[in-house]
């Protein structure tokens, strides 16, 4: 990717594959993926199902959010609750073979976005840190 | 800033002002700070002292992480400890006059960076979206 014209550069080149990404799965308890996300140091990560297909992602807020009563943080809701039940589904997706460009996009309001086959399944992310080296080395050039 | 050459930007054209920046002063109890991440949505934000000068960040993770214990999350220690007990001070700051390329470097490594004057009152912040939407900008010319 270091000779490469931005042009020619497609999501491939430049996203976290799979195995490199932490994530949790659909149907895990709230209190595991919440465990996951402080452990990992992410603040949100995707969320698959048990065939590794893309389905959403989760984060700290929305989960934190889902517990906050009226006088407290009430965690003990958490061992209660799954991760399909706060996760957000909605989510921009794109695939290896899209351009530099398209991924630039999405970025500018997703912090990261994930990468997924014609099937569905789960590829990898691209970062905004990714897609920031990429343009800081193109301005040397 | 729409007609401006990326050579000739600086940080004070693209940065998020202090009035419009949510943040937690420094002997805030962790609740009320942890309180303010989660009504914001922010994963983290500037710590403040009483006098506006910049101190610091502290984000989601680290709260959390504080309060971490072997069996659960023990939330009921956020009343009893500070700000400046879990927040981040050895942190990387911008001035309003430094450049593009100064703000670019640095968001590479951090999804936000703290402006401040040369007295170390806070101006504002640098976030990677206004970087990322000015690189696109400069794409389309
Ligand atoms: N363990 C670590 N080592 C070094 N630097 C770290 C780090 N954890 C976080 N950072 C830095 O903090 C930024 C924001 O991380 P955050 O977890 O909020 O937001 C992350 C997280 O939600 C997700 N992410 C990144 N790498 C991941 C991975 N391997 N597995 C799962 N999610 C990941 O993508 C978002 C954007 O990541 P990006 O790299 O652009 O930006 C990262 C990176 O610059
Ligand atoms: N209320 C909202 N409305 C619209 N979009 C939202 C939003 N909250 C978050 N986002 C989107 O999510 C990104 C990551 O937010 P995060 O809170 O992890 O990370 C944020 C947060 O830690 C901090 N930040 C941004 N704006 C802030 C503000 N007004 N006050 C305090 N901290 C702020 O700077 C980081 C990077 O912000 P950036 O804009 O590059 O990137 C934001 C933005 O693209």
């Amino acid at each position: 990717t270091q000779d490469k014209k931005l042009t020619d550069i497609v999501i491939d080149d430049l996203m976290i594959s799979s195995e490199k990404v932490a994530h949790v799965q659909v149907n895990n308890p709230l209190e595991h993926a919440l465990l996951i996300l402080v452990k990992s140091g992410y603040s949100a990560v995707p969320v698959l199902d048990s065939s590794y297909k893309l389905v959403g992602t989760i984060g700290k807020t929305r989960i934190l959010n889902k517990v906050l009563g009226l006088e407290r943080f009430e965690m003990e809701q958490l061992s209660e609750m799954q991760v399909h039940e706060a996760m957000y589904s909605d989510i921009p997706c794109l695939s290896k073979s899209d351009t530099f460009m398209e991924g630039l996009k999405v970025v500018i309001n997703y912090p990261f976005v994930c990468v997924a086959d014609e099937n569905g399944y789960f590829d990898g992310i691209l970062t905004r840190r990714v897609i920031l080296k990429q343009l800081k080395r193109d301005y040397y050039t």
